[in-house]
């Protein structure tokens, strides 16, 4: 018993892990501004060109789930569709946004709503 | 995710993130990881929000997300957010916004909000406790003063706890995973136990970003929905993020 209440990948606390180095540590994370005096719609622009590939790739492995989960599509047909229709109750100066990111990075404008509202559909 | 505020015997104060996310979206027997947690790993990204060339708040990020899961407000406070799961979740809110009625907040819309415009822990605590959302959530806010932090446990109406700071009672940090705190976490989701357990081993006379790193990548807390580790302070503005891997045998949440 004691040893099923023991947690399997658990460990002792770890020290001098700081500053990240070895195999815990992935990269360090690049720094972009976003300038707010900008129109809402150009404000992503430069960060959306730089990172559009690695968006699309999270993207259709969403779509790629859904489809696991609805094989006839049509959860994939609902947000190409039905989801962009959202962006217009959305309020400002983030539906500006997400339509400037949507221009930028070539990527419909109803999966990027979707990638916007993921957290408020996951919370079940 | 695990957040953390810690207060120092100095009255700083230093705040820190693990952002996990990806549970039970795809998982890749050949690597070993979950798919959507590997690939949002090229997406994160640090931003500096300026106006008139100067920094208004800090964040990291998903590139291709505008609303903010942790950010700071240099000089006034930091703010992080963690998933909380509830029947009552999200995809009612989304319906109820549909069907009309809109008088809830997205959530990261929210975050964004106070980051961008919040002028200091107070109000930006006012409101977090009192905004109606369209999920619920949990947002751990520090300050920039002794005992400024808190966790607020959200619902969509209502703040259903919120769990101050207050070192002269021995409360120097407060700490949240994904878990009511009243309530004993997932038993085989149980981040909080071993992360408090190092927490009180390092000990208030000894906490600082690094020492709170030390926890961070502790196992299970760090674990392979880990994306990024965020630590930030907020009397400097400072903010580094880290993208880490939980290699071997760690826990797949």
């Amino acid at each position: 018993l004691a040893a099923l209440a023991e947690d399997p990948f658990g460990e002792d606390c770890r020290s001098k892990t700081y500053p990240p180095t070895g195999p815990t540590f992935k990269g360090t994370v690049p720094i972009y501004i976003i300038n707010l005096d900008l129109p809402p719609s150009r404000r992503w622009d430069k960060l959306m060109r730089d990172k559009k590939m690695e968006l699309k790739t999270v993207i259709q492995s969403i779509k790629n789930i859904a489809n696991a989960f609805v094989p006839s599509g049509k959860a994939v047909e609902i947000v190409d569709t039905k989801l962009v229709r959202l962006i217009s109750t959305l309020p400002y100066p983030f539906n500006e946004e997400l339509k400037g990111i949507a221009n930028a990075s070539g990527i419909p404008l109803g999966e990027i709503v979707l990638f916007n509202i993921f957290y408020e559909i996951f919370t079940v | 995710c695990t957040s953390i505020v810690a207060e120092d015997k100095s009255g700083k104060l230093y705040h820190a993130r693990n952002l996990d996310f990806g549970l039970f979206l795809g998982w890749d027997i050949k690597n070993s990881s979950w798919i959507i947690t590997r690939e949002l790993k090229p997406l994160v990204v640090t931003l500096d929000f300026q106006r008139n060339n100067k920094t208004v708040f800090k964040s990291t990020n998903f590139a291709g997300y505008v609303g903010m899961v942790s950010g700071i407000k240099p000089g006034i406070f930091t703010l992080t957010m963690n998933e909380r799961f509830s029947l009552d979740g999200g995809y009612i809110g989304i319906f109820e916004w549909i069907l009309g009625r809109r008088d809830g907040m997205w959530m990261g819309f929210l975050t964004r909000t106070v980051l961008e415009n919040g002028t200091s822990y107070q109000e930006a605590k006012d409101q977090l406790v009192k905004t109606r959302l369209l999920a619920p959530a949990y947002f751990i806010l520090g300050g920039n003063k002794s005992g400024e932090g808190c966790v607020i446990t959200r619902s969509r109406q209502a703040a259903l706890d919120v769990w101050d700071l207050n070192a002269n009672r021995g409360t120097w940090y407060v700490l949240e995973t994904n878990y009511d705190r009243w309530k004993a976490p997932l038993v085989l989701d149980d981040r909080r136990t071993p992360a408090m357990k190092c927490m009180n081993q390092t000990k208030q006379e000894n906490i600082s970003l690094p020492a709170i790193y030390d926890v961070l990548s502790t196992k299970p807390i760090l674990n392979k929905l880990t994306v990024c580790t965020t630590l930030m302070e907020v009397s400097e503005g400072r903010s580094e993020s880290y993208l880490r891997e939980c290699i071997g045998s760690c826990s797949p949440w």
